[in-house]
């Protein structure tokens, strides 16, 4: 199968709602320090079910687009400021190789937590990810994502962490 | 268990040298390096540990920490594509992991992209080096609009433009 | 103790902003982002924390963490110069520090210390971006000599040909 | 003052004796992966004083050049060939301010330990940490050296740590 496109709706730095590709066999994706490539990244690994805590956010509510906020006094942005977003999205369009077109959507609700659908209809997470591990991604294994900064360490990784890797895919 | 490791270890460990080999074979070094996996303790390898070994074309030493940083993330990638080419998923992502790698290597790994990708693997990798995007089939441009406050993106497609 | 330790913080702490501005000034932000440490305990600030601060132009979150992999190290390199300016030893060395920049910020970095280098403050920096080394006043080119199994090096003075 | 050349001899990937320099105002190492630009680093680090912990090297004896050795039948290279180096050392021939020229060596021996001179004469390990504090060279802090990969943590760095790195150089 194959990513088509992604769809963000105030994520990260992606403030509204954004239409990302087509995706191509072999596609870049460039542009200056800080515009947001690797919080595209954080949107593919997100929808696919990935914890928040790879994605450089310790809690899902961070993962909300913040922007025209000022600071308070202490120097803080102020949560949940009328006008700002109080929840995200982001939907994969995957087409496997017999051509169906599945939509993953995973968001993250006013209550800070995750809620994800198949195609609009909401699923737990045992389902979601048994849908996707039949399609060979397997998302505690994350073996198909490469994080900034990661790839070095894989060479360096001790025989326990290689092992670990091994299992997890097999 | 021990089959679905084994399967999966003996599938990593035939592929990997191919796959350095395909990542550092150069006019000075046309058989390129060496790389190979061995287990502690090949009774039962899931419990202790599988030991990868590098050695790029014209060096002698196995010792993974006297690499360089270049040199490391060959071998990284190496056993990155190997460990993925068992079942492997549709997709592969890596954000700048040429951050390391001289213009040469960077058009070794770019080139091994290009010939491994196709409409059942598809590979989307962020880089700031045009060595290496300069060989991708299409850009997705990502730029900041101060204005909006919000990450933009521009889709280029090269395929027509490229040999 | 306390003496020593204040003159070295109070030093740094009025010197990082000036020198962040001097990283990240543009045409688009002519004023450049933002940067201030604080101290957690201003009665034995030795005792707790210094906390650093970075806000890159046109961003208005402080959090270092949200920042991306070029912002950090704009702002990593800010501090190490304010750093480095309090009692400076006669020289520097960086190697590869330019790795997550783009080609702006690697053109800051270097007319940085470009300006800076100094009969009394050396500069040496290793790098594999041509738009950081073409403003160097010297290079030393290193090369793996194969036959002899040995790095070699080549020095190459650049001054006469620089504008 | 300046750092004007190194001599380098049997140093890591350095076979023989070999010159480098003289460095300028800015002097910037280029060359491809591999060649031997951090081992130079490694170099000014190491006749400076630097643990070799942070040379990318558990020991010592790890920082002589190892070069025409075969691997036994055990792969492994063998140590103390004849023919193979067993000392190496750094001399790094730096001008103070008023013109003074001095040359800080140091050198593994065959016992693998260090030994350091100041213009030829053997000292202790404190004296030669003593003369280059006098030039604001100071060992311990390494507020002068940023070794490959490290730059980004600096930014990331806990409070605590940023602390005692001001206190080391004050
Ligand atoms: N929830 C959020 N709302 C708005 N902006 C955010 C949010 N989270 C992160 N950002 C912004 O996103 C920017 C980082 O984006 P990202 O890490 O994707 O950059 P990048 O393109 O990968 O840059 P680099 O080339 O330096 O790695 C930061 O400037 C940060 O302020
Ligand atoms: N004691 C030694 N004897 C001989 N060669 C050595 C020794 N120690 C390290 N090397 C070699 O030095 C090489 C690494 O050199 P170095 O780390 O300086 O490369 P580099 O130019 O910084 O490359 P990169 O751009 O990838 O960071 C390795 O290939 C290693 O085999
Ligand atoms: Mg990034
Ligand atoms: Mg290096």
């Amino acid at each position: 199968g194959r990513l088509v496109e992604l769809e963000v709706e105030n994520f990260k730095s992606y403030r509204g709602r954004q239409v990302i590709g087509p995706f191509h066999n072999f596609t870049s994706v460039i542009g200056p320090n800080g515009s947001g490539k690797s919080n595209l990244m954080d949107a593919i690994s997100f929808v696919l079910g990935v914890k928040s805590a790879q994605l450089r956010s310790s809690q899902l509510k961070e993962l909300i687009y913040r922007g025209g906020t000022d600071l308070d006094a202490d120097g803080n942005d102020e949560e949940a400021h009328s006008g700002s977003p109080n929840r995200t999205y982001v939907c994969a369009v995957y087409e496997s190789s017999d051509k169906i077109v599945t939509r993953f959507t995973r968001a993250v609700t006013e209550a800070g937590s995750s809620e994800y659908r198949i195609n609009g209809k909401s699923v737990t997470f045992a389902k979601y990810s048994t849908v996707l591990e039949k399609e060979n991604i397997l998302i505690k294994a994350k073996n198909f994502l490469v994080f900034q900064g990661d790839v070095e360490a894989v060479a360096s990784q001790s025989p326990k962490e290689l092992t670990r890797l091994v299992e997890q895919i097999s | 268990r021990y089959d679905l490791f084994y399967n999966a270890y003996t599938h990593i460990r035939d592929n990997i040298d191919p796959i350095y080999k395909e990542l550092t074979k150069s006019k000075t070094f046309p058989l390129g390096g060496t790389a190979y996996l061995s287990v502690e303790d090949s009774e039962e390898p899931y419990n202790d540990g599988i030991k990868y070994h590098a050695m790029p074309p014209g060096k002698r030493f196995r010792d993974m920490e006297l690499l360089s940083g270049g040199e490391k993330t060959v071998a990284a990638l190496a056993l990155l594509f190997a460990i993925h080419s068992y079942q492997p998923a549709p997709f592969f992502v890596l954000d700048e992991v040429d951050a390391a790698l001289d213009n040469t290597n960077v058009a070794k790994v770019a080139n091994y992209i290009r010939r491994h990708a196709s409409d059942t693997f598809q590979f989307i990798v962020i880089s700031l080096k045009n060595t290496f995007y300069e060989k991708a089939e299409a850009l997705v441009g990502i730029y900041k609009d101060q204005q909006r406050a919000s990450s933009r993106v521009l889709t280029l497609e090269l395929d027509g433009f490229l040999d």
